[in-house]
């Protein structure tokens, strides 16, 4: 199974 | 002062109608660099970029770095009341609540302006570092515009494999499943005709069509799109803007539980 990723946990919030 | 003088204002036209999907409200940031815009959907799986250089205008004055929110919907509802081959001028004076769109035909026989009120908000602007993508795939914008819509009519996922044999885009649904390899193909008539794949090595990521599909939106702003995926990062898909700058989408991948 998958589950949608969040771009947050990739790019950090400037 | 902001003043950008856009002949061809019929590729702001579409800029609009490919982002106004996935987000609705915005802020339009304009500096000396250009004309640029940052926004994620509401549920921060998706992202969109633009930049519309400032060499790209035929007249550029900003006296000031200024950040315009805008209804994306509502300026999308103005921009359709310029016609295709209309000059579009962006106008707002320094601390207005308003921008104004001013359309002129190209006899300049009619000259139109169109007021719209700003709105403030608050945005989250991502540092999206500079990556180096494990494979990179670029194809004509309508070949891929029309994998991601017929597979969207299987499935609800997208799984992007890149190997030495190509591209497969696959899905599988209630009904059954599907597969689209696109093999490399640079012996065409056109360069924008041509499937291009820069392989590092074998990726394979999956995706929600939904997104991919309201990318897809972008496809009248270029012939060709550039796939970039690597395992571990969101995928980028980019519309280039002629002579002027980009649109790109960022996708978060689906993960394994």
């Amino acid at each position: 199974d998958t589950k949608q990723g969040n771009l947050l946990a990739f790019f950090k919030k400037i | 002062m902001l003043e950008l003088r856009l002949v061809q204002g019929s590729l702001l036209k579409k800029v609009l109608e490919a982002i106004r999907e996935l987000v609705n409200d915005a802020n339009f940031d304009c500096s000396a660099t250009g004309f640029s815009l940052q926004a994620m959907d509401s549920s921060h799986v998706a992202l969109v970029a633009l930049l519309l250089r400032s060499e790209g205008f035929e007249h550029y004055r900003c006296d000031r770095n200024l950040s315009m929110g805008m209804n994306l919907n509502n300026m999308a509802k103005m921009l359709r009341c310029a016609g295709n081959d209309d000059i579009i001028t962006i106008k707002a004076d320094d601390g207005s609540d308003t921008v104004t769109f001013m359309f002129e035909s190209p006899n300049q026989d009619k000259i139109a302006d169109f007021e719209m009120k700003l709105m403030d908000i608050d945005s989250e602007h991502l540092g999206i570092p500079d990556a180096e993508y494990h494979a990179i795939v670029r194809m004509p914008s309508a070949e891929f515009a029309r994998i991601c819509k017929d597979l969207s009519s299987i499935g609800d996922t997208v799984v992007i494999s890149v190997t030495k044999e190509g591209v497969k885009f696959s899905t599988a649904g209630d009904i059954g499943t599907a597969n689209i390899v696109c093999r490399q193909n640079k012996t065409v008539d056109k360069p924008e005709e041509a499937t291009v794949i820069e392989m590092q090595e074998p990726v394979s990521l999956t995706f929600a069509l939904r997104y991919m599909n309201s990318f897809t939106k972008a496809t009248p702003l270029s012939e060709t799109v550039t796939i970039s995926l690597s395992s571990e990062l969101p995928v980028v898909v980019e519309y280039k803007i002629a002579d002027m700058g980009y649109i790109r989408f960022y996708l978060a991948p689906k993960i394994e539980e």
